[in-house]
């Protein structure tokens, strides 16, 4: 039945713009390590830009969303099925390495890299 | 203030606030590296401080991205000040004193990249100059007459400090130990061109910060998550809701 879903996908109405805006994607967010609380050990960077993904997930997953298949067939199923299967969700998709300088609790000083600290990319899934 | 060797402890550092989400290993490791409520840990200023800063800033730009040109060659630096710095009884013009550095053990296998002793060669005080080097103290035995130079290879990296490269000798004597790891040098200043002699005191700047250890660490383990007990402090700020902490919701 994927001529029902067709529809959505040839002709973009008004409302298709409009939820065209709020699709999935990245939003930027910088917080300061003073707000978290933690500025008494980090000593640099002063602030954090973790970014984050917000937005719905459109019917018809674009190439650009870097969704599984198995995204594609939930979004089916939610359509088609049974829609308490919820909607595939907006989630970070990449991400970047922070370096941080901090304290330890014995005094000494530590330069250290962590992974998967800052969204690059939003992904449907 | 950066330069004036010194220590002050930091007022009481407020709890944190429960974080809304399950731990992310950041937090986690943040936390098993920072400081619990409870504790007061001397705050380092000066030089160590200094040197770190610039290490940061070649590393990362100040959004803290690491910088693809980085030369550390590890994902990790710790900077370690000496546990007990001992002065040694004068002997003629020598100054000598005894330095230990505790390692931690770390409750995950950290992979030791380099290490090295850096140290300030030349100390000037008042109208004394000194000039210094650093040696491993090996406990004496009758077969070894070694002086603690050995291999290590000496860079001169600014007119005040000098690196000496100790990575073979933690490797083979303290990486690997069971028991508590201590490494011990001396740290020995020779007086130049003065005929009197200068009487150091305990309080001295022999005492400040003349030396420290630059440990370049790589992390083993791979996944984000790691098969360890939650760091206490973690626990005590989330509340003891340890269940929510300890599920591994991934």
């Amino acid at each position: 039945q994927v001529d029902s879903v067709a529809p959505e996908v040839s002709t973009p109405s008004q409302e298709q713009d409009e939820s065209k805006n709020n699709q999935c994607s990245l939003h930027p967010y910088t917080v300061s390590f003073r707000q978290l609380g933690w500025d008494h050990w980090i000593i640099a960077p002063h602030h954090y830009t973790p970014n984050y993904c917000k937005g719905t997930c459109p019917r018809v997953l674009h190439y650009g969303l870097n969704s599984p298949n198995h995204a594609i067939i939930q979004s089916l199923i939610n359509k088609l099925v049974n829609q308490s299967i919820p909607q595939p969700s907006c989630v970070p998709y990449k991400y970047d390495a922070m370096s941080v300088l901090l304290i330890e609790a014995n005094g000494s000083i530590l330069y250290k890299e962590h992974e998967g600290m800052v969204a690059q990319s939003c992904t449907c899934r | 203030e950066v330069g004036q060797p010194a220590i002050t402890f930091l007022p009481e550092s407020p709890t944190l606030p429960p974080a809304e989400t399950p731990t992310m290993p950041f937090v986690e490791k943040l936390l098993e590296e920072a400081p619990g409520k409870e504790q007061r840990k001397p705050y380092l200023q000066g030089l160590p401080l200094q040197y770190m800063l610039e290490l940061y800033q070649r590393s990362a730009d100040s959004d803290g991205h690491p910088r693809e040109n980085r030369t550390i060659g590890a994902t990790m630096v710790r900077l370690l000040m000496p546990s007990a710095n001992v002065a040694r009884p004068l002997r003629g013009s020598w100054h000598t004193r005894l330095l230990n550095f505790l390692l931690e053990r770390n409750r995950v296998a950290y992979q030791l990249v380099r290490a090295t002793m850096v140290y300030r060669h030349q100390l000037h005080l008042a109208r004394f100059s000194l000039s210094c080097h650093v040696e491993l103290w090996v406990p004496k035995s009758p077969n070894n007459h070694s002086s603690g130079r050995g291999s290590s290879q000496l860079s001169l990296m600014s007119q005040t400090w000098t690196e000496m490269d100790i990575t073979q000798h933690i490797r083979q004597k303290l990486w690997n130990h069971k028991g508590r790891r201590v490494l011990r040098l001396r740290f020995m200043c020779q007086q130049q061109n003065n005929s009197e002699v200068l009487e150091f005191h305990q309080h001295d700047t022999l005492s400040m910060d003349i030396a420290f250890l630059l440990l370049h660490l790589n992390d083993t383990h791979k996944t984000a998550w790691k098969a360890e007990l939650l760091p206490s402090g973690l626990e005590e700020f989330m509340g003891g809701e340890s269940s929510l902490l300890s599920r591994k919701a991934r």
